[in-house]
């Protein structure tokens, strides 16, 4: 009921937050602070790399563990944060 | 808690830290304030201390900067990435840096501190009514010359009182014209601006020329922004153009329409359609003393936590009464150890020696049972005292009916305030000795007294100084040179002229102390300071009218 009737959708100009796909988000995110290996993923599905990662990173945000990019995944990731990574090489 | 590899950590304990450039979102005073506490958040569980330098080269280096800002790590816009910091160590380690594309405010919306007018620089109060309207935000209703103002007070028919708002036509910020205002319209690259711009950078700071030519005078500063400006966008600094059309329909109101991601924005011009020149709208903003906070841990060598309360948690949310988790403590204290000096022991009952083993124990004890304290004379256990002031030297805190005193002795107490001074009530408001002739000077409630020696004058009321019916209490006293004393009341105060015993007649003024809280709750001077006093927190403030010092009253003063 809070959604509006008509959602539009336009693209902003200058907006550095671009319209991203879950998984987008979830790739960018996971590689950015550290769970996520540039190499593991090179030529690797989204899905099979990814779950490890997610896991790791579920375990780290006090998420449950469930390797998937449910809604509470998806709402840690958009949370505003720090910078720094929290896992390092 | 986590540390970075190695236990990277500074190897001396005086850390130094240089606040490089500022946010146009607040004051100075305020970030620096900001900082300042947010250093302190550590320096009260270690032995660490830390100091402002200047200029050169600090161990930690603190900038704001927007996206690509001159490492590898670039900043990401709105909300996102918040601030990151280098672990200790050499060049950029140790260093913190703030995402100038956040709203940093103390987490609870705009804090707008007013110049000029006549509240003598306190915040703005939203919402504020003028003229039977309400407004929440800084307004030019009511002016010719477009200054943007707010009403100090909830209403601003009844009290008058008022301060101009941050904005570029009434001063600016760093650059090299000493604060001067913008100068519209003026020339640059042989272009005419009329207002603040973006141009001729790549950080996207707003500057304007304070001369009417830059190309000749070369005489700049950056645009502070005005609490009704938008974040971000394409439009920064500028604020949001009511109503505006967006895809034919009209807003009077920012809206979250075309985004997917439930952010407000508006438009800046009247047709978003056609300029399509946008911006977030301002909102509570990120808590700059948190965010700080946390990066300060980094600074200091502490990694990610993945405990959800830590400050060192990755995730920032706003707390309103913060106090540092006992996972950040031990953290921080496995890298520098405990803050030196004992630590507060609780209460306990007095052994019953009848009770006691008659055996002798098999094993030495490996401490020493501290001897029970009766909480009432403890000054340590004593959250918020009447009063602190300086006697002969000495600070000495009252509390109900009895006094501290804190010397280089140590500290000694409590002493019955009717044992030295018994006309007294039990709980004094505010105290000053007078400095030619060592008068005491007690206020409590309405009366005061004036002990010389044992010999008593009073108790009188406080109006009988000149000071208004309307006072119901001097709450703090400063001394102004040898002969006159600022008697302060809620957020005002005024000027005693203590040898004539009655006030300045137009002394009386709104509290213009800059960055010091408007609800003090005590004031005095010890050693040529001038200490803020509210709860357990006290703000001092050195002889250039400057806060180099937050702290605690029961750490640093008693020495808890």
């Amino acid at each position: 009921w809070c959604l509006p009737l008509s959602s539009v959708f336009v693209t902003f100009p200058g907006d550095i937050l671009k319209n991203v796909t879950d998984e987008e988000l979830a790739d960018r995110y996971l590689k950015r602070f550290g769970y996520m290996e540039e190499l593991q993923r090179s030529g690797i599905q989204f899905q099979g790399s990814s779950s490890k990662a997610l896991m790791k990173m579920q375990r780290q945000m006090g998420l449950e563990e469930t390797g998937l990019l449910d809604k509470p995944t998806m709402a840690a990731m958009k949370h505003p944060r720090c910078g720094v990574p929290d896992v390092r090489s | 808690y986590q540390t970075f590899t190695g236990d990277l950590k500074w190897d001396h304990h005086d850390v130094t830290y240089r606040i490089l450039n500022y946010s146009p979102d607040m004051e100075e005073s305020l970030i620096d304030d900001a900082f300042a506490r947010a250093f302190k958040v550590w320096s009260d569980v270690t032995p660490l201390t830390f100091t402002r330098l200047y200029d050169g080269t600090a161990d930690i280096m603190i900038s704001f900067g927007r996206a690509d800002h001159g490492d590898p790590y670039p900043f990401d816009g709105k909300d996102g990435l918040l601030a990151h910091a280098y672990p200790p160590g050499e060049g950029v380690q140790g260093d913190a840096h703030f995402d100038d594309d956040e709203y940093w405010t103390l987490g609870t919306g705009p804090v707008v501190k007013t110049r000029y007018g006549n509240a003598e620089g306190a915040l703005c109060h939203f919402p504020f009514v003028f003229e039977g309207k309400s407004y929440s935000s800084c307004t030019s209703e009511g002016r010719t010359d477009n200054l943007p103002w707010c009403a100090t007070t909830a209403d601003y028919d009844n009290d008058k009182k008022y301060g101009f708002c941050p904005s570029e036509l009434l001063y600016t910020f760093g650059g090299n014209a000493n604060g001067a205002e913008c100068v519209f319209p003026f020339i640059f690259l042989g272009e005419t601006y009329n207002g603040c711009t973006t141009e001729g950078r790549n950080d996207g700071y707003r500057w304007c020329a304070t001369t009417n030519d830059f190309d000749m005078d070369k005489k700049y500063g950056f645009c502070p922004s005005r609490d009704t400006a938008v974040i971000g966008g394409n439009s920064e600094g500028e604020p949001c153009s009511f109503p505006f059309v967006f895809l034919g329909k009209k807003y009077y109101s920012c809206t979250s329409e075309g985004r997917g991601d439930g952010k407000l924005w508006c438009a800046t011009t009247n047709d978003y359609d056609q300029d399509k020149k946008w911006g977030f709208c301002p909102d509570r903003g990120y808590s700059l003393f948190l965010v700080a906070a946390h990066e300060f841990g980094h600074a200091l060598g502490l990694d990610h936590s993945n405990i959800q309360d830590a400050l060192m948690f990755p995730m920032y949310s706003y707390v309103e009464k913060f106090s540092l988790h006992k996972d950040d403590i031990e953290g921080i204290q496995y890298l520098y150890g405990p803050k030196p000096g004992p630590n507060p022991t609780p209460p306990q009952s007095t052994p019953d020696p009848s009770k006691q083993p008659d055996t002798p124990a098999t094993t030495a004890p490996t401490t020493t049972t501290p001897a029970p304290i009766d909480p009432s004379k403890d000054a340590c256990k004593v959250d918020k005292f009447d009063t602190i002031t300086e006697i002969d030297g000495d600070l000495h805190f009252f509390k109900d009916g009895q006094y501290w005193r804190m010397s280089n002795k140590g500290l000694q107490g409590p002493f019955f305030l009717s044992e030295r001074w018994p006309a007294l009530p039990a709980v004094v408001d505010a105290a000053f000795q007078d400095q030619l002739n060592k008068k005491m000077y007690f206020f409590s409630g309405t009366r005061f007294w004036v002990y010389t020696g044992q010999s008593l004058l009073g108790p009188r009321g406080i109006d009988k100084l000149g000071l208004p019916k309307s006072v119901s209490r001097v709450e703090g006293v400063l001394h102004k040179g040898k002969d006159k004393v600022l008697l302060f009341s809620g957020e005002n105060y005024w000027r005693l002229v203590v040898k004539d015993q009655m006030v300045d007649k137009m002394a009386v003024t709104n509290v213009v102390f800059g960055g010091v809280p408007s609800d003090v709750t005590d004031v005095f001077l010890y050693k040529r300071n001038m200490y803020f006093v509210r709860e357990r927190f006290y703000w001092r403030m050195n002889v250039n009218k400057q806060v180099d010092r937050v702290g605690y009253v029961k750490y640093d003063l008693l020495q808890c």
